[in-house]
């Protein structure tokens, strides 16, 4: 309907504003509705400033901003209606060590609400993890899982 | 509702029976490149009811399948299980744990199971449906597509908050 | 022939002059997550005559002129300066140094030179076809392109061979 | 011409082979012309099996296995006729430790003919490289460029 649409675009995008000042440390992002007369239809276009920054169009952004961009909309819906669940995989390769970090506990502050399967390279991430599997192939072409320590873990990234 | 354990068995490189056991929270997975990590996302998006071989990599359906190795002949079969707490419909606050299992014969479609008795995949769907799972649209972010959300068009964009809303 | 120095201003981020200077063999950039990296990398690619603003991650031309922050204004113009040595048609055997700079102000089209002179895309375009450079399909591979080497329909692919033959 | 085509073809599959066994220990690769008897027009087909695997379409290979895979193509062509210079902007961003110190060994034997300028966060490209530039942004949304030692550079990242 289009009152339940409206109230879940409002409060996502105010989570949406909130959570990429976070992770970006200030600047400004927003959604808007391509036609606020049209609520059942009309399409949804995203703007996004780092701080500092002018606010131009996404593409110019670099790509470890695309990722904590798109991270931080993602996030901001599931502040509205969880996923039972959230595969990611390897969401932080773009990204350098500090926003890694900051990435990482984005997903610890979300796993009260959601389980999540996060597939990674990155050690960050890998400290932040309550469990940690390490997959390994020491029969060449046959996967087989081993529960492992973080210290373990560094070996096999 | 919560995921409790995956078990994959003949399911891409995973020829021999593995499972993970999952805790609430975050679980990370590692691993040199072509472990198969990403084929355990593969496997879960699968045992979901994934329709399309090429959201899993492949041309067919039958590419799931193990395929061998220069040691190891292809199977015959792919297998993966998922086991689920969800509410209990007929006690009300409870949970009971349910298990979803996929199966698919090389020349032959897929089979699904609910706790051991076949279904359709429509059984399947109406179950996890039941659970605010269904088919979310932003439950698996593969590997690559994390800008998709970005570079969408504004109006398949609005998908993603419709789910939501 | 080799790239010698590659200078920016009022380029994307690269509001002030700044100049790199290359070595032979091989030069790594690095810096945090939207530094201005790729930038670079834009900046090559456009003063060698790219045309398309897409390629260059803009809607259009005027995207690469420096936009401003909060704290500086939007500048009106940019310029790329690339130094190169190259073979001297007039000795044999021996080089010189060219200039090549592109300068594009906010609200006309885009100016070159070659060592001072103004000169048209068409000039740039020889004088790089001289050197084995020309538009070198593989002379860039931009973020999270490489993968498109091996997605590429069969016959598209076939063009990165016939650009070597 | 077909002569001038089929030459550059016969060497480039020779050496992506060649290249892709190196940095895979062992497997192989190889090119198809989709149509011999039409060498003016016909497609190129690409066929990749790491070692002890069997080969089947390129679209199952992981995401560190695809950018390796297209890395030795690349370095093939190279081979039979080098590029000036070469931009590799993240290519390195998918792969695991061990590979992407393979990934620096292959562009460090390439180097003679060609001049590369690589964009990465990764520490042992970074090692890899004759010159080392970082990018700031001290003032912010203003690039600046400082010629950097490496123990800096592991700041920067
Ligand atoms: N049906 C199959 N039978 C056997 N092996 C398969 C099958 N399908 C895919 N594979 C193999 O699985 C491997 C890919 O695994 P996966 O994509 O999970 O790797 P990954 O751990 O995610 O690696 P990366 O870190 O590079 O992303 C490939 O080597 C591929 O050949
Ligand atoms: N015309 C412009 N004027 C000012 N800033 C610009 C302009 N065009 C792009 N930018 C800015 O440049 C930044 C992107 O730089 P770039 O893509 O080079 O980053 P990067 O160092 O490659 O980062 P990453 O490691 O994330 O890929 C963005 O923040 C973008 O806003
Ligand atoms: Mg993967
Ligand atoms: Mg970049």
């Amino acid at each position: 309907s289009e009152e339940r649409f409206k109230e879940a675009f409002d409060f996502i995008n105010a989570r949406f504003t909130e959570v990429f000042r976070e992770v970006f440390g200030g600047g400004t992002a927003h959604l808007t509705l391509q036609d606020p007369k049209d609520l059942l239809e009309c399409g949804i276009e995203i703007t996004a400033q780092p701080p500092g920054k002018s606010a131009k169009a996404l593409t110019l952004l670099s790509g470890g901003e695309k990722a904590l961009t798109a991270i931080s909309l993602l996030f901001a819906i599931f502040h509205f209606k969880p996923s039972p669940f959230c595969v990611l995989d390897e969401v932080d390769a773009p990204l350098d060590e500090a926003n890694v970090g900051r990435f990482a506990a984005m997903v610890q502050k979300m796993k009260e609400s959601t389980q999540f399967i996060v597939i990674t390279h990155q050690k960050p991430t890998m400290v932040a993890a309550d469990t940690l599997y390490g997959v390994t192939q020491e029969e060449r072409g046959i996967s087989r899982l081993v529960s492992v320590q973080l210290r373990d873990a560094e070996q096999l990234v | 509702m919560r995921l409790i354990a995956l078990e994959l068995h003949g399911f891409k490189s995973f020829a021999d029976p593995q499972k993970l056991s999952f805790p609430a929270g975050m679980t990370a997975v590692v691993g040199p490149n072509g472990c198969g990590k990403s084929n355990i996302s593969d496997s879960l998006a699968w045992v979901l009811g994934e329709q399309r071989a090429s959201a899993l990599r492949g041309a067919e359906m039958a590419d799931v399948v193990f395929a061998g190795t220069s040691q190891r002949k292809p199977m015959g079969m792919a297998e993966v299980k998922l086991t689920l707490e969800m509410p209990d419909p007929a006690l009300p606050g409870a949970t009971r744990e349910v298990v979803i299992s996929r199966r698919l014969y090389r020349d032959s479609g897929s089979e699904y199971r609910i706790n051991g008795r076949e279904g359709r995949l429509k059984d399947v769907q109406d179950l996890l449906m039941d659970t605010g799972m269904g088919t979310r649209a932003y439950s698996f972010i593969q590997q690559g597509q994390i800008d998709l959300i970005l570079s969408t068009k504004p109006k398949d964009r609005r998908q993603l908050l419709e789910e939501a809303a």
